[in-house]
């Protein structure tokens, strides 16, 4: 039987000329995935003294997870104008019922906490990925997005740890990231992606999914 | 899951910020398969604060022509680079193959032939064991409902290595071609190849992204435990 060969030759760093300025990002170990240290709760958040805009495209499925429901519900709330992303990996905090949502709201409303001067309404998106049908081990979580200032940052080294937290079966993280120029001024976007396995998206716009 | 956030400091309102991510969705995440299934978790996030803007610049939207353009082809890229790379680090995976799609009726036909064949797990498997078997590639390319109906007349498929050298067709306008097996297996051993199909019903055409079925896959999700 024929392996796979290693792929980690495709993790790139992402270069600083490329990172996009005004935000700050973070990785701690909430203790999601098993193994001690390993990066699992992640916080990336806006500093821009300007406006800061969000959008979102999620799956289509019927048993969308609570995270997927709440940072649905945030971006209406703030009329697209959410200003953070939180998220966990090892657990999917999906099939959860009412439970989950409480856990997928106080992770937003943590992460809502650290902007700076944060409004009245959650700003926060909600990620999380891993296992269905168990509940989140929300106080290791909140206790991870607790620490995060003290890990937060804006060089590579921050977004690739940023980065790593996403990774569930993944063999190597995914970063990527561009410049381009619009209206005679250099712009950059960066970005980070995970998955493996269970992948056949069909992302649609905020609203009730039809699968 | 497929999760994905992206950050740029370019000032883009949130009606620009959707409308781009909405056409980069469509050229990017939806058009990759692993194994088929649809997670609960999915969400692609994109954030723009504008940190890199004069003060008096204003925001993006989608009426502001070639700034919002520019805009969304440097996301869309992007996300076709990142959604490519899941599709690389399939479990498992021990190819990544490019489904090229040529002569669709419709876009929409043209990306639900690619994704008959980025989906079916007897494709998947052949390639996993380096076998250029394109009648599990023409039967999954005839078991969808299209706009309409196809002539197996003019249906060519043809494998082409990732080196630029020359494809190796091996059916052509509905007959199996006497192709060099050697070739073939040259081609489909290594990591990287496409596979052309050629409809014959239009001028439409489409990309999607896909890797082989391996026994680490099954090894992998049988382990998994909730």
């Amino acid at each position: 039987a024929a392996v796979a060969s290693s792929k980690a030759h495709f993790h790139k760093p992402i270069p600083a000329s490329s990172l996009p300025q005004g935000y700050l990002v973070s990785a701690t170990h909430g203790g999601v995935k098993r193994k001690a240290g390993e990066l699992d709760v992640g916080v990336l958040l806006s500093t821009s003294s300007r406006p800061t805009s969000a959008a979102a495209v999620f799956t289509a499925n019927t048993f969308r997870a609570a995270p997927v429901l709440v940072s649905d519900e945030v971006l209406t709330r703030t009329a697209g104008r959410a200003r953070a992303l939180v998220m966990s990996a090892g657990n999917a905090n999906a099939a959860t019922g009412a439970q989950g949502m409480k856990d997928a709201w106080a992770m937003a409303n943590a992460a809502h906490k650290l902007l700076p001067s944060p409004a009245f309404e959650p700003e926060a998106l909600v990620m999380s990925t891993g296992i269905i049908g168990k509940k989140l081990p929300i106080s290791n979580i909140l206790s991870g997005i607790a620490a995060s200032p003290s890990t937060a940052g804006s060089t590579p080294e921050h977004w690739d740890a940023l980065a790593r937290a996403f990774v569930t079966t993944d063999t190597f993280p995914k970063l990527r990231a561009a410049t381009f120029e619009a209206d005679g001024h250099t712009f950059r976007l960066a970005g980070i992606s995970k998955g493996a396995g269970m992948i056949s998206p069909k992302l649609i716009p905020s609203g009730p999914p039809h699968a | 899951t497929l999760l994905c956030m992206l950050a740029t400091d370019a000032p883009v309102s949130p009606a620009g910020l959707q409308a781009a991510l909405a056409r980069a969705s469509d050229r990017s995440f939806h058009c990759i398969s692993v194994d088929g299934d649809m997670s609960t978790n999915d969400t692609v996030a994109v954030f723009a604060n504008g940190a890199a803007a004069p003060e008096n610049m204003a925001e993006i939207t989608p009426e502001s022509g070639a700034s919002f353009e520019v805009f969304a082809a440097a996301l869309t890229g992007v996300m076709q680079e990142l959604a490519q790379l899941i599709a690389r680090d399939g479990e498992g995976a021990t190819k990544f193959i490019t489904l090229s799609v040529e002569g669709g009726a419709t876009y929409a036909d043209a990306q639900a032939v690619a994704s008959s064949v980025a989906r079916s797990p007897l494709v998947k498997t052949a390639l996993y064991s380096e076998d250029a078997n394109w009648g599990r590639v023409l039967a999954s390319v005839g078991s969808i409902l299209l706009s309409k109906p196809l002539d197996p007349s003019r249906v060519s498929i043809s494998f082409v290595p990732a080196d630029g050298s020359a494809p190796l067709p091996v059916s052509i306008r509905g007959e199996p071609e006497d192709f060099d097996e050697a070739r073939a297996r040259d081609i489909l051993s290594e990591d990287d190849f496409e596979i052309k199909i050629e409809l014959g019903a239009g001028n439409e055409s489409a990309k999607f992204w896909t890797c082989d079925y391996s026994y680490e896959y099954v090894r992998i999700n049988g382990a998994y435990r909730s």
